[in-house]
């Protein structure tokens, strides 16, 4: 197991939209 | 604010030690619950009626045949270089001695590599005693499921393990084995760190030690139970988050840790979004395991019995390393649905529990699932005394704590709503 050190790649893989829909359940 | 709603209910609100109260309820009630036995199906029962008297209702089991060995007398005795009480314990499915015992020298491996360079006629006879040194438990346990086979190919009349754990008082630590149809069943047992050293000490030291090996054990199978409990979703009820953990345990200790634990926080998501009135976009369905100690029994005939419909399955969690403070998932996945469940877990930065690990094959009984190539996590948690207490009449009540119980139960329910609810599936 690694802890992952970056995942460089999310804010290309993921649209803004989906992120501030996550972020909304905080 | 779902998410701090579902934390305030429960570790502050009427849900506050809620999880930890229903596991030792639980625990004190059944204690230990092997494979096969009739107190495990009773606590099967148990588990269903306390989650209809939360008013959830869509409850099935389905059967199984599990494995049901009965651990009877077990005793070894040293007798050279001088007599004394080895503290043991048998390890699954072990066949029994003769009634007199088997009595025989003792040769003491450290890795399968050193047996397999010494010549046959050295081992032939013997008895033989691997004691590798716990660095992790995937590296070391391989000595405990496949050392009996591995022994008895070169002629061992049985074979001895170190416990595999990282620390001991003289406790010994049992667990699942595996023999070969193609060679001889030896009875294998464990025995604790402090006795394994002493002999190995002997043994470096040139000392003849002789131990004589008194094991006996029934074995037959029986029919036990998954349990299947599902929370609809609203929108797409057929699309499931599975959270899990499994009701069986060892017959040793009362399974309070092990898997206790993960068994409750897998109750508790239900429960809570039900009182909290919170239904999400999917179903959560919560599975409990049976039969996972003796090789995840239950898990491969869930993965069969469902298999043309596992494209249904979104997500599925297990806990059954701990429910001791949470640290975040470890979890199996594409890029994609590492950056989602990453992404989900910045929500819990407040209580360090955003840590994403990557692993492909998380869990124990969800990775029958996941090698399929199904997204899955398990609980990441400060375990870090999990194997001091693993398979011993030391998992038991006093390992469990209310407030972090409350802690995972909380970020359990959460986490599996938010992946519930969001407008994206976790892609494969």
């Amino acid at each position: 197991k690694s802890v992952a050190k970056s995942l460089n790649k999310c804010q290309t893989l993921l649209s803004d939209d989906l992120i501030n829909e996550i972020a909304s359940y905080k | 604010d779902v998410k701090e709603e579902i934390f305030r209910y429960v570790t502050e609100g009427d849900f506050k030690s809620k999880t930890y109260d229903e596991l030792a309820k639980f625990v004190d009630k059944f204690g230990a619950r092997p494979s096969g036995s009739q107190v495990l199906e009773d606590s099967i029962d148990y588990m269903i009626q306390i989650t209809k008297d939360e008013d959830i209702n869509d409850i099935v089991t389905e059967e199984l045949e599990v494995p049901h060995w009965i651990r009877e007398q077990e005793k070894i005795t040293m007798l050279e270089p001088r007599s004394k009480h080895i503290a043991v314990l048998g390890l699954g499915k072990s066949v029994s001695t003769p009634p007199e015992g088997i009595t025989a020298e003792v040769i003491v491996f450290s890795n399968f590599d050193q047996l397999a360079e010494t010549p046959r006629q050295d081992i032939d006879g013997k008895i033989v005693l691997f004691d590798p040194i716990f660095t992790t438990y995937a590296e070391t346990v391989v000595y405990r499921s496949q050392g009996a086979v591995k022994a008895a190919e070169k002629g061992a009349t049985a074979s001895l393990v170190r416990s595999i754990a990282p620390f001991s008082i003289n406790t010994p630590h049992t667990g699942s084995q595996y023999y070969s149809d193609s060679v001889p069943k030896i009875p294998t047992a464990a025995i604790t760190l402090e006795d394994a050293d002493l002999i190995r000490r002997f043994y470096d030291r040139g000392e003849k030690v002789v131990l004589n090996i008194k094991m006996t054990s029934s074995y037959e199978t029986k029919i036990s139970r998954n349990t299947i409990i599902d929370y609809k979703g609203i929108e797409n009820p057929e699309k499931l988050v599975i959270v899990s953990g499994h009701i069986d345990s060892w017959d040793v200790g009362q399974g309070a840790m092990d898997d206790g634990g993960g068994l409750f926080i897998s109750w508790a998501a239900p429960v809570i979004l039900k009182r909290l009135n919170l239904r999400p976009k999917r179903t959560i369905r919560s599975i409990f395991w049976t039969a996972e100690e003796l090789g995840l029994i239950g898990a491969y005939d869930y993965e069969e019995r469902h298999r043309n419909e596992s494209n249904n399955i979104n997500f599925i969690m297990e806990s059954d390393e701990g429910t001791f403070s949470p640290l975040g998932l470890v979890v199996a996945g594409n890029e994609e649905a590492r950056c989602i469940i990453a992404e989900i877990l910045k929500l819990f930065e407040s209580i360090n529990a955003s840590t994403l690990v990557e692993s492909d094959s998380p869990g124990s009984d969800i990775a029958v699932i996941v090698k399929t190539g199904i997204p899955g996590a398990s609980l990441h948690n400060a375990n870090e005394k999990y194997f001091w207490f693993h398979h011993t009449e030391g998992d038991t009540m006093n390992v469990e704590s209310p407030e972090e119980l409350d802690l995972c139960a909380a970020f359990w329910t959460a986490v599996s709503y938010i992946i519930a609810d969001i407008s994206s599936d976790i892609p494969r």
